[in-house]
């Protein structure tokens, strides 16, 4: 199936 | 000391109202620059980011930063109290832990009515988590009147993503030959690009309609899709969606 990751894995948590 | 002074204040209502779906409470920024908020939604997979210049507002007066935290439901629910053609005064200090919002009616067309309100409400310590959002080159940017956009989005809706009723398929052409400017798709494509969204996030991102005659859609197979609305003069509110993807 289709699966949406997490924000952070995309872009840098500070 | 934090003094603001939008003459349109229907537009923060609007900008409340297109993210109250999405993110419960948030950190509000002020700067000398002017008003800048970003939260995530509770499940990490969506993003809001609000910009307010401060030369969008009649009078900004921001001694130092200063970071609110509200309840977005209570304050839409000040707001609210609000009429749409009020001026809207956002006043708060390094000391109290409330802002206040006052409201005055234009006193030009309503000289008889002449009315102020004023609506303090409670701030809240919100542990905010901030990501860095590069620029980035997107494969494919589509420009199109905001209005479509939300059509498009709450038919495919209403007839779900599971198949059980059929299938649904739009194509969307550029457009330019139109009267406004405001109503042409305009398609820049660098590289083809097929993405899967959410549709039920795309859809609480259309309730900032109201804010803008059209919108921008950026997307990048390995980027969240940013869904733009600019907000004349001021700023913008952009949505960042992660895509669905094969495990």
């Amino acid at each position: 199936g289709l699966e949406q990751s997490d924000l952070g894995s995309y872009f840098m948590r500070f | 000391m934090l003094e603001l002074r939008l003459v349109q204040g229907s537009i923060l209502k609007k900008v409340l109202e297109s993210i109250k779906d999405l993110v419960n409470d948030a950190n509000f920024d002020f700067s000398s620059s002017g008003l800048t908020l970003q939260s995530m939604d509770s499940s990490h997979i969506a993003l809001v980011a609000l910009l307010l210049k401060s030369e969008g507002f009649e009078h900004y007066r921001c001694d130092r930063n200063t970071s609110m935290g509200m309840n977005l439901g209570n304050m839409s629910k000040m707001l609210k109290c609000a009429g749409n053609d009020d001026i809207l005064t956002i006043k708060g200090d390094d000391v109290s832990d409330t802002v206040t919002f006052m409201f005055t009616s234009d006193l030009v067309r309503e000289i008889f009515f002449y009315k102020i309100a004023d609506f303090e409400m409670k701030l809240m310590d919100i542990d905010n988590e901030h990501l860095g959002i590069p620029e980035a080159e997107y494969h494919a940017i589509v420009k199109m009147p905001s209005a479509e956009f939300a059509r498009i989005c709450k038919v495919l809706a209403s007839i779900g993503d599971t198949g059980d009723i059929g299938t649904a398929n739009i194509v969307l052409r550029q457009n330019t030959t139109v009267d406004k400017p405001e109503d042409a798709t305009v398609i820049e494509m660098n590289e083809p690009v097929s993405m899967t969204f959410a549709l039920r996030y795309m859809n609480t991102f259309t309730k900032a309609t109201p804010l803008s005659n059209t919108v921008t859609i950026s997307l990048s197979p390995d980027l969240p899709v940013v869904v733009k609305y600019k907000i004349a003069e001021m700023g913008y509110v952009r949505f960042y969606l992660t895509p669905k993807m094969e495990e």
